[in-house]
């Protein structure tokens, strides 16, 4: 499903350079549940948005489903995200003098699946938890119910893979698992699961552990059965 | 030093009202060092809004050395924040199209302290690992770079008391373990701590930990000696 090969990512500062990711190489298959650890600053979110098609390497392939990624417009890239990932961002990134509802219908918006947009999008919230916050903005919710908002907005129109970038680090431990049971329910489905986390007991959910350093992959292992 | 008694804040919502808190009533010395726990939506970052002089009380009493400050005006009020609070907030808050070194420059703007500003920012960013960061725009850091960069501005210009909001929500645990020496070293010299957490990890590196739960505290007990 996914393949990265020799994937690099250089920022140019003026008189130094960033290398966030110095030669990435894993691939992915349809399904799969993957964490991805590492300190902070080891190119995680990096990888991340390449994968969710938000980012172009600088050097390096990025296959899809067997296409190669790097070589699309902005706009064919825009449309692939669209239709098939759904991200959780590090930051949330939700629209600010917005309600969590409206916030959760957006990629309805731009990928239409059958049935109601407001219902769908109350179900999401419900979810994650949220069902008596549908009217609250943005800036009227708690740090944790905004990160739960962009979790149900990446869910909200079943992609095919799903990123999440530290979706529980707001989170008590309570509403933490239930996110991961959530996430397990998805999974089953079919849907391919990437989360990043610094929370051993988050990663332990997962089938399969990449560890970043200083941009490079150190560890790529299956998890033991559980 | 501090000192809330009865403390309640309702949102009113057009049709419905929000309690985000109940009744809460706590005092802190001068010197202690607190973690705030409790499920996400129970009113941390309320009462921490409030503790900060960022929100005021909608009934009940905030003493801050004996001093009543729901009686100030926001002028009185935002003068109190800047020259005694340093405030970590849980989704940052940064200036975006400014430097690291900038954003942590800006409480010596408002209240200055001896010695050379750029010269500060940097020493408070070397205490955070971001050093070599220095010159990165806000939107050029990862997550955890800019949950240091808050933290950096939080203690730059040396405050009486510091509210930190979820600091370590992004960081690896060796980076969380580094600003959990930070935190006690600014303990050791005297300053008041305060910090929300829902990783019980970081909160036994308190000495006292209060548990909220819908809006009111369920506990309030010192950590066993360490
Ligand atoms: N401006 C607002 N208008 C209406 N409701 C609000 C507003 N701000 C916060 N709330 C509500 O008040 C409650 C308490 O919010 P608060 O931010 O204090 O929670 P918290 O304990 O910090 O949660 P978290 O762990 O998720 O950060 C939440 O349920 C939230 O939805
Ligand atoms: N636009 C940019 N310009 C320059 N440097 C950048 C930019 N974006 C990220 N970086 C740097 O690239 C490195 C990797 O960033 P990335 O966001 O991938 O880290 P991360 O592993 O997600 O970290 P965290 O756990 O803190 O979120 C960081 O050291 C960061 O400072
Ligand atoms: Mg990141
Ligand atoms: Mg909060």
């Amino acid at each position: 499903l996914i393949e990265l090969r020799d994937v690099t990512k250089t920022y140019e500062m003026g008189k130094h350079e960033v290398h966030a990711l110095r030669g990435v190489s894993f691939s992915i298959e349809q399904g799969d549940y993957l964490a991805v650890m590492g300190p902070s600053g080891s190119g995680k979110s990096t990888v991340m948005n390449i994968m969710g098609c938000l980012d172009r390497p600088s050097e390096g392939t990025y296959l899809l489903d067997g296409q190669d990624v790097t070589k699309l417009s902005d706009v064919e890239l825009a449309r692939i995200r669209n239709q098939r990932v759904g991200f959780v961002f590090q930051t949330f990134n939700l629209l600010p003098r917005t309600t969590a509802q409206e916030n959760v219908e957006l990629p309805l918006v731009y990928s239409p699946r059958p049935g109601n947009r407001r219902e769908r999008a109350r179900k999401a919230l419900v979810a994650v938890g949220l069902g008596d916050r549908l009217t609250h903005k943005s800036n009227e919710l708690s740090g944790g119910e905004q990160q739960r908002v962009a979790i149900a907005r990446a869910i909200v129109n079943e992609p095919s893979i799903i990123l999440a970038d530290e979706p529980t680090g707001n989170l008590d431990s309570k509403a933490g698992i239930e996110i991961m049971k959530l996430f397990q329910r998805l999974n089953d489905s079919g849907i391919t699961l990437l989360v990043v986390t610094h929370e051993q007991f988050i990663a332990n959910h997962s089938r399969r552990i990449i560890r970043l350093y200083d941009g490079k992959i150190v560890e790529d292992f299956r998890v033991a059965d559980r």
